[in-house]
Parts: C-alpha cells; sequence; structure tokens
C-alpha cells in the first residue's frame, strides 16, 4: 500500500492511498484503502490521514475518522490523535500498521505500532527525509 | 512576510521490516524512489499548486514504482491476476473517490480521482469501475503489466504453503492458520 497526505499554501488538505491488497486475496477481498473514514480521510476543519496496514481492522477501527474525530470534538491535537488511535484503539483489536498525517495548521505526524514503514516526509525547515525502520 | 505553510508526507507500506533483511543497494533503491515520489508532490506545492494533485503526484510515482505494492508492482491475487483499490478525498469540501477491484487501469488513483471529478458515486468496484474508467478514456494496461518477478515469487511460495521470509504484503494471521504468522521478519502488510 502506497499513500500521500499533503497541506497546500491556500489551507486546504488532501489525502490519497493505492494498493494491490493482500498477496493471494480470494473472493474480491477489499481491505481499508478505498474506504472513506478507515484508510483515507480529509477534512479542513481536522487532518487528512492514509493508512497501512491489516485493511480489516483499520475498517474496525475506521481509523481516518477515528481521528479526526478526536482533534474536531475532543480537542486533540494531530500527534495525540494519531497516537491513541493507532497504539490503542487499533492496537486492542489487535490490528498492526500505522498512518500519515497532515493538519491545516501544517502538522505532520507518522504513526505506526509496526517495527517499520516506509515512508517520507517535509520537516519544519522544509527538508525532505526518508526512512525505512 | 511569511509564506503559508505547505506540508507533505508519504508511506509505501508497514509491517515488521527487519534491518539487515534488505541489501543495502535494495534500501538505497528504496529511499530514492521515496525521495522521487516526495519530490513529485513537493514541487506541486511549492508552485502554489492544490493538495489535490500533490498527493496525486506522488501516489503515481509510487504506484509506477515496482517496489511498492500498488500499481506496477503489485501482489498476485489466489487467481494469479491483480486487483487495485485507490481512494482519494479534498479537504476543502470532504469530496472523494474511490475504486476497488480495478483491473486495467494503470495509475489507480488516477481512476479514483476520475471518479471524484466525473460520477455522482463515492466508489465503484469490479467490472462496473473497469467499464466506466474505459469510458473516462482513462489510460488502460494489460492485467498482467503489473506483474513482477518479486510478487510473482511470493505468490507461488504462499500457493505452496512455503512462508519463506521476504517483503512481501501477505495475509496476516487474522485467518488463524491460513496465512502463518504476521510477526515473522520481513512480513510487511499490503
Amino acid at each position: 500500500t502506497v499513500g500521500a497526505v499533503a497541506l497546500d499554501s491556500h489551507g486546504h488538505v488532501a489525502s490519497a492511498t493505492s494498493t494491490g491488497g493482500i498477496t493471494n486475496k480470494r473472493f474480491s477481498r477489499v481491505g481499508d484503502t478505498p474506504l472513506i473514514g478507515a484508510g483515507t480521510w480529509a477534512d479542513d476543519r481536522s487532518a487528512a490521514i492514509s493508512a497501512t496496514g491489516h485493511g480489516e481492522y483499520f475498517i474496525r477501527a475506521v481509523v481516518g475518522h477515528d481521528i479526526a474525530a478526536r482533534m474536531r470534538f475532543a480537542g486533540r491535537d494531530l500527534a495525540t490523535a494519531c497516537d491513541e488511535v493507532v497504539h490503542q484503539e487499533l492496537k486492542a483489536l489487535g490490528g498492526q500498521g500505522g498512518v500519515i498525517a497532515v493538519s491545516p495548521d501544517g502538522d505532520t505526524r507518522l504513526s505506526f505500532n509496526t517495527p517499520g514503514m516506509y515512508r517520507a516526509w517535509r520537516d519544519d525547515e522544509g527538508q525532505l527525509h526518508t526512512a525505512i525502520y | 512576510m511569511n509564506k503559508a505553510p505547505i506540508a507533505i508526507a508519504i508511506h509505501g507500506g508497514a509491517g515488521v521490516l527487519t534491518p539487515g533483511l534488505l541489501p543495502p543497494q535494495d534500501e538505497d533503491a528504496i529511499h530514492e524512489a521515496l525521495r522521487h515520489a516526495i519530490d513529485a508532490g513537493h514541487q506541486v506545492l511549492e508552485a502554489g499548486g492544490s493538495s489535490l494533485d500533490a498527493v496525486e503526484s506522488c501516489v503515481v510515482a509510487l504506484e509506477e514504482c515496482p517496489w511498492f505494492n500498488a500499481g506496477k508492482g503489485a501482489v498476485f491475487t489466489e487467481d494469479g491476476t491483480h486487483e487495485m483499490d485507490a481512494a482519494i478525498m479534498n479537504g476543502a469540501d470532504r469530496s472523494a473517490g474511490a475504486i476497488a477491484g480495478a483491473h486495467y487501469i494503470r495509475n489507480p488513483i488516477r481512476g479514483a480521482r476520475v471518479v471524484l471529478e466525473h460520477s455522482d458515486h463515492v466508489m465503484l468496484a469490479g467490472e462496473g469501475a473497469d467499464r466506466f474508467l474505459l469510458e473516462q478514456d482513462q489510460p488502460q494496461v494489460a492485467n498482467d503489466w503489473f506483474d513482477t518477478e518479486l510478487r510473482r515469487r511470493q505468490w507461488q511460495d504462499n500457493r505452496s504453503g512455503h512462508k519463506a521470509p521476504s517483503l512481501e504484503p501477505s495475509h496476516a494471521n487474522h485467518h488463524g492458520g491460513e496465512t502463518g504468522g504476521s510477526e515473522k521478519p520481513g512480513h510487511k502488510f499490503g
């Protein structure tokens, strides 16, 4: 699975996610990637989120929307909302994986509960970084 | 006067990625692919473009790279084909488009964008999605265009029941003994 989140200079966020699914899948299985609110979500009132992981759990936890709802209704900041969902809600179900997220004020969060995630991001000083583990 | 902030991040999958499992040259190639992909979106933002265009540019770059499980390099289904899922969402108005189980569109994220912009729906699936994207003149490829040797080997390993460590996106142990443990070295979710 691959994904991207961004904030543009007009203050708008967006999210995109794409996948081939899981190896040797059957029965036209579909994971969280194309399910709006689960693997992909964007709302200028909270954040843009793209997920990767064991899709069945991300669907049940409605990961993207849950992160956004915590920010909008409970006043969480982006990092706290992402970490609560990935390390608590998702983990409690047994789900593994992670999310990338940006908020309209420019915060960026990469949160995952597995030992690694292929990822890249732009820091506060404009530098681009890549990491695997 | 301060410039309005821009921000961008991408991912290429997560899982039990173990240092040392990948040869250094492969790790270098993955870092380079990630840099290339985030650069594609970053350039859009630096030029004042929209976040929607930026995320699409990043994902197209990742779909074109055989290292990642999306587009070229997508994993095989049990039947030996490829079924692609993708979604895109605009935070400005919460417009969204998604496709599931698409077979022939070269860049599935562009298919999702077409659903967002040119249909009354949010998600189209399977043969219906294929037909809609063809009618929308989206670039098509044969399904085996998505094949790579790495993915074919993983597919064959899974079919024969051999679970050699690899960087494959694979079934996790959601279905008990069906797929083997998800904590093995190198296991990576799709």
